[in-house]
């Protein structure tokens, strides 16, 4: 899976993923990618995009989650998609998001995700594994 | 408030030692299309636009699990899906079951902004992308070798696997399973 969200200076966000899917998966099997809330999702707090095992990742309703817990918990960007990818088991999914204020994470329960950010004000980060 | 990008080529099981020639490919097409998305911001384009761009770039990119480079079906097949969406309107697209279209977000971003659908999938997403001119090509373009073999040891150790995971033959699941059980008599 490839994906990306972004903001700019006026604090309007737009997240994209692609994806094959998994290796040996069913002919007409749907992952969580394409279906809205899932995999991807964005509103005018944040933008998301998951990768991983598509199912558990349906099932946690992982990045409509990262939103709503920053709209109803009052968290931000960084502690909502924290505690978002602890609820999901161990091994199945990362994602990257974004804030309308700038903000930038890109937790995961994976060994590694291949990921990338960097934001104005000059910070870059380029990573497979956990630091 | 600054603007601020963040792009992913998938999560799994990733070797801590993943040779070189497996990571260094992937480490420069990551920090590319981070600076495809930085250009796009600092000259001022849409998210919407940024994101796009971005990741038809991933997507061209054979290393990642997505339009060349898909992982396959249980057939030898490849179904891409993908999806866009605009924060501040929500206004989203998606496609799924896509087997010839070269880049599966370029058809989800029309299926948002030229349908009053969300949602287009297989032969209704393909006719879709061939009446407004998308670009396609025979299915074997997305098509490696290296998916092919990886798509050969998910078969013979019977499993699906997410992005990167290392495959695991039948003898290893079993000894596994025999490790677990030594496990939890301890």
């Amino acid at each position: 899976t490839v994906g990306c969200v972004a903001v700019d200076n006026e604090g309007n966000l737009a997240t994209a993923t692609s994806t094959g899917g998994l290796v040996n998966k069913m002919v007409g099997r749907i992952g969580d990618t394409p279906i809205i809330g899932a995999g991807t999702y964005a509103n005018h707090l944040c933008a998301v995009s998951a990768t991983g095992r598509g199912e558990m990742i349906i099932r946690g309703t992982v990045a409509r989650d990262v939103a709503a817990v920053m709209e109803f918990k009052g968290l931000s960007l960084k502690e909502a998609a924290a505690y978002v990818v602890e609820q999901v088991p161990p091994g199945n999914v990362g994602l990257v998001a974004v804030s309308s204020t700038g903000e930038v994470t890109m937790p995961f329960n994976t060994t590694g995700m291949f990921r990338a950010c960097a934001t104005e004000d000059g910070y870059s980060e380029i990573g497979i594994w956990p630091d | 408030m600054g603007w601020a990008i963040a792009l992913h080529g998938g999560a799994g099981d990733i070797p801590l030692s993943l040779p070189p020639e497996n990571r260094l490919p992937r480490e420069a097409a990551l920090r590319h299309c981070l600076d495809v998305g930085i250009a796009a911001l600092k000259a001022h384009k849409h998210p919407l636009d940024v994101v796009e761009l971005v990741v038809r770039e991933l997507e061209n990119h054979q290393n990642f699990n997505a339009g060349k480079g898909s992982v396959l079906t249980t057939s030898g097949t490849v179904e891409m899906e993908a999806c866009i969406m605009d924060g501040k309107t929500k206004k989203c697209g998606a496609v799924s079951g896509l087997s010839t279209v070269v880049n599966a977000i370029s058809l989800a971003r029309l299926v948002m902004e030229k349908t009053p659908h969300i949602y287009l999938a297989f032969d209704g997403a393909e006719a879709f992308a061939r009446e407004h001119g998308l670009e396609t090509v025979d299915p074997s373009h997305f098509i490696t070798p290296e998916n092919i073999e990886r798509l050969k040891l998910a078969q013979e150790a019977n499993r699906v696997q997410i992005d990167y995971t290392q495959p695991i033959q039948k003898e290893v699941k079993k000894d596994a399973a025999s490790a677990d059980v030594d496990s939890q008599i301890g």
